[in-house]
């Protein structure tokens, strides 16, 4: 099945 | 000082019933311009981007920039002491305030309720999101898309979207079976909230956990369509524009193959 990733490798966490 | 009264106070409970579910604490940022609040579920997988401009208020005063950290569950509760034709105003002290006050007037003008929440310690930053350039734009009925969603997730937890020239379909399955849903580019656009319209620079086949967007599509009073952009290697965008003095945008990361 499809693993959930999260929107850190996406969008820069200051 | 910052004052803000709103003619419509059903606009802000719209908009109150599109964040809270997702995101329980949040910063509403307010300046000269507008008000924007950011923030993101607790799993770090959804992200909500709410702004309103200065102009969607009947009286908009900010005299210095004020962060507000508002919990959402406390200002649903005021709201949901307002009517739809309320006047809202929102006020609260420019340094450091510690509380925010709200005030419903009845349209007649007979009743007159105020109320003052504490606010809230929100420690998170604000995240930059890029500038995207997307692959495929769709933009169909929010009530269409509510729909989907809701259908759909009677078969799996995950969607399929996936974009071609003429369509989008979404796909979904589980231990019931498997079930597509295909919408169409409406070649006629005559009315606008019932067509759909792909915008496609090159195909696109993501999936999604549905448990997310049947909580994005609580938004769906706010406006009668929605814009999704999608691109492979980005997060889905799912957009609401609030008139035009602003929007809620969602963001979702997508599940990808192991």
């Amino acid at each position: 099945s499809k693993r959930q990733i999260t929107l850190s490798r996406f969008f820069k966490l200051p | 000082m910052f004052e803000a009264k709103l003619q419509q106070g059903g606009l802000l409970k719209k908009i109150l019933e599109s964040v809270k579910d997702l995101v329980v604490d949040g910063l509403w940022d307010c300046d000269g311009a507008a008000i924007t609040l950011q923030g993101m579920d607790s799993s770090h997988v959804a992200l909500v981007e709410m702004l309103l401009r200065a102009e969607a208020f009947e009286h908009y005063r900010c005299d210095r920039n004020v962060t507000l950290g508002m919990n959402h569950n406390h200002l649903s509760k005021i709201l949901k002491c307002a009517n739809n034709d309320d006047i809202v105003i929102l006020k609260a002290a420019d340094q450091n305030p510690d509380s925010c006050s709200l005030i419903l007037e009845s349209k007649n003008g007979e009743k007159t309720s105020d109320f003052v929440v504490s606010l809230v310690r929100i420690d998170t930053d604000q995240l930059g999101i890029p500038e995207t350039e997307y692959s495929a734009h769709v933009k169909m009925s929010s009530g269409e898309f509510q729909r989907i969603c809701r259908d759909l997730s009677q078969f799996g937890d995950a969607v399929q979207i996936t974009c071609s020239k003429q369509d989008v379909k979404f796909s979904s399955s589980g231990e019931t079976g498997k079930a597509n849903i295909t919408l169409t580019h409406s070649a006629t656009v005559d009315k606008e909230e019932e067509s759909v319209t792909v915008d496609l620079k090159e195909p696109v086949d993501l999936t999604f956990a549905l448990r997310f967007l049947n909580l994005f599509t609580k938004a769906t009073p706010i406006s009668d369509t929605v814009t999704l952009s999608l691109s492979q290697e980005a997060p889905l965008v799912v957009e609401y524009k609030i008139g035009d003095s602003g929007h809620i945008r969602y963001f979702l990361a997508p599940k990808i193959q192991e």
